[in-house]
C-alpha cells in the first residue's frame, strides 16, 4: 500500500 | 502598533473558516509587506500558507513585525459576529498580549469590538522551495469542491493523473471504483466554467482525499483553484484571492512503500 508520506520529508524548517 | 482595516470583512471569516478545521492554533505574522499565516495540521502531511498583502487593505500599518498567536477556534466565533458587509478592522499594540477585531456596518449605524486573548505558539516555519512543476491544473473552485466530495463516497484515496487530453481522478475502495476526468475547455463561453492544463509532461499522484476535501472549504474565497503536481513531490492547491494575495495548501504525497 502507498504510505503517506510527511511534509518534513519535503519542505525544511527554517 | 499594528492596524489593518479591510473594507471586504467577510474574506477574513471566509479564511479562517477555510482552515479551522485543519489547524487548530496558529501564528498570524504582521509586517509592513502584509499579514501572513504558515502552519502545518497536527500529522505534519498538510501545510497552509496564507498571504494577504498590504496594498488589499484600506488602511494598513505595522510599525513592528509582529507574530500573533491565535486559536482559529475562537477567532472563527469572533468572525461569526460579524455582519457580511461589515468593514473589519483589527489592532494590536506592539507589546500587547490581546488583538481587537473591530466591526462596522456599511452604514455605519452600528459598531462593535470584539478583544481576542493572544497566544503563545511555538510553530515552526517551512521553507516552501520554488518547484517547477510537471502539470497546473485550474478549474472551477466548485468543482473540484464537487470532484473531492464525490470521490470522498468512493475511496479514501484519490491518484490525480495529468495528460494532454485532460486530468483524470480515481478512487476506489468497498464500494467500487470511481474515475472523473476533466478536459481542458480554455473555450468555455462563461470564464468561471474555464479549465485549463499547463503540462509540461504527464504526472500521477496519490493523495489522501480527506485533507483535498478539507482545502476544499476555501471555496468561497475563489472562483478558480489550481493545482499544481510533480512527481513524488507535494502538491500545490492555490485559492487566488482577487487583489490581496493567496490562501494555498500543500499536501504530502501517499508513495508505494
Amino acid at each position: 500500500a502507498d504510505k503517506q508520506r510527511n511534509l518534513k520529508d519535503y519542505f525544511n524548517t527554517v | 502598533m499594528f492596524e489593518a482595516r479591510l473594507v471586504q470583512g467577510n474574506l477574513l471569516k471566509k479564511v479562517v473558516d477555510a482552515v479551522k478545521d485543519l489547524v487548530t492554533d496558529a501564528n498570524f505574522d504582521c509586517s509592513s509587506s502584509g499579514f501572513t499565516l504558515q502552519a502545518m495540521d497536527n500529522s505534519h502531511v498538510s501545510l497552509v500558507s496564507l498571504s494577504l498583502r498590504s496594498d488589499g487593505f484600506e488602511h494598513f500599518r505595522c510599525d513592528r513585525n509582529m507574530s500573533m498567536g491565535m486559536s482559529l477556534g475562537n477567532l472563527a466565533k469572533i468572525l461569526k459576529c460579524a455582519g457580511n458587509d461589515d468593514i473589519v478592522t483589527m489592532k494590536a499594540a506592539d507589546d500587547g498580549d490581546t488583538v481587537t477585531f473591530m466591526f462596522e456596518s456599511p452604514k455605519e449605524d452600528r459598531v462593535s469590538d470584539f478583544e481576542l486573548k493572544l497566544m503563545d505558539i511555538d510553530s515552526e516555519h517551512l521553507g516552501i522551495p520554488d518547484t517547477d512543476y510537471a502539470a497546473t491544473v485550474t478549474l472551477p473552485a466548485a468543482e473540484y469542491q464537487r470532484i473531492c466530495r464525490d470521490l470522498s463516497s468512493i475511496g479514501d484515496t484519490v491518484v490525480i493523473s495529468a495528460t494532454k487530453d485532460g486530468v483524470k481522478f480515481s478512487s476506489s475502495g468497498d464500494v467500487g471504483t470511481a474515475n472523473i476526468t476533466v478536459r481542458q475547455n480554455t473555450t468555455a463561453d462563461k470564464k468561471e466554467e474555464q479549465v485549463s492544463i499547463d503540462l509540461k509532461e504527464p504526472v500521477a499522484l496519490t493523495f489522501a482525499l480527506r485533507y483535498l476535501n478539507s482545502f476544499a472549504k476555501a471555496t468561497p474565497l475563489a472562483s478558480h483553484v489550481s493545482l499544481s503536481m510533480a512527481r513524488d513531490l507535494p502538491v500545490m492547491v492555490d485559492y487566488q484571492i482577487s487583489d490581496m494575495g493567496h490562501l494555498r495548501f500543500y499536501l504530502a504525497p501517499k508513495i508505494e512503500d
